[in-house]
């Protein structure tokens, strides 16, 4: 289970995910404004991340995902340009 | 939705050093590990790169150097601060913002220990990013972007080989 204070648990922490790592427009989330973002693009950047992933494209913050999320990673945006 | 067919391969960010010799500076060591063993450790991880392209990377100790390694925590001033252990290790730049690469000194960095994380290996996969690689979504790849733990034999994927000799070119005889 993760134990990091900013561990990725729910939508609200995998969105800042997402945005921090190109998955994610920053301007559709912006935790301040309290943007609305459909739940259809909130599921496409979870299957595109899925894809970079080799999990599953579920569409779903599932236990692999959440666990893919959290795993100790590069800083770098994986998609870029 | 299941499994979809995907091409899995290297990327490249755009932009790459137009020299064969690259220097390096270690302007800020970690408070965890000896000197003389971050040098060493910092080394052989160009060396992954110089011994699959005609690269050679040069240590200097003092002024201006093409990519400067640093240890850092928290804000340290590019706008892209460090999380404390775990989540992101590291970062680097891409030769365009200037190959520089920064690395969080609150993770445990260790050196041939299956315990913290293996300095050597997140070595090698940020200055996969000062060369020009982008992440790949080849797994075995040392350019995929999680820590996937020590490994007591390191060796590049062949997709990590591709990706930098689009960029430099074989290595001649």
């Amino acid at each position: 289970a993760p134990t990091k204070p900013n561990a990725i648990t729910g939508t609200t922490s995998a969105m800042l995910y997402f945005t921090k790592f190109g998955y994610m427009e920053p301007e559709l989330f912006n935790p301040q404004s309290g943007a609305l973002l459909s739940q259809d693009k909130l599921r496409e950047s979870i299957m595109e991340f899925q894809a970079f992933a080799g999990l599953d494209q579920t569409g779903e913050l599932d236990n692999s995902t959440l666990e893919m999320m959290n795993t100790p990673r590069c800083g770098v945006k994986d998609k870029v340009g | 939705f299941g499994t979809r067919a995907r091409r899995k391969r290297y990327a490249l960010q755009g932009s790459r050093w137009r020299v064969k010799t690259l220097t390096y500076r270690i302007t800020k060591y970690p408070n965890g590990l000896l000197q003389n063993d971050v040098d060493r450790e910092i080394a052989i991880a160009f060396k992954v790169w110089e011994d699959v392209t005609d690269l050679t990377f040069e240590r200097s100790t003092s002024g201006k150097v093409h990519i400067e390694v640093r240890f850092e925590k928290g804000e340290h001033g590019d706008g892209d601060p460090f999380d404390g252990p775990g989540g992101t290790l590291a970062h680097a730049y891409f030769p365009i913002y200037g190959g520089d690469a920064h690395f969080d000194d609150t993770e445990a960095w260790t050196i041939n220990s299956y315990r913290g994380t293996n300095l050597f290996q997140v070595a090698a996969h940020e200055f996969g990013h000062s060369l020009g690689l982008s992440h790949s979504d080849v797994r075995s790849s040392l350019m995929a972007p999680f820590y996937r733990g020590y490994e007591s034999s390191f060796s590049l994927d062949e997709d990590d080989i591709k990706g930098i000799q689009a960029l430099y070119g074989k290595k001649q005889a």
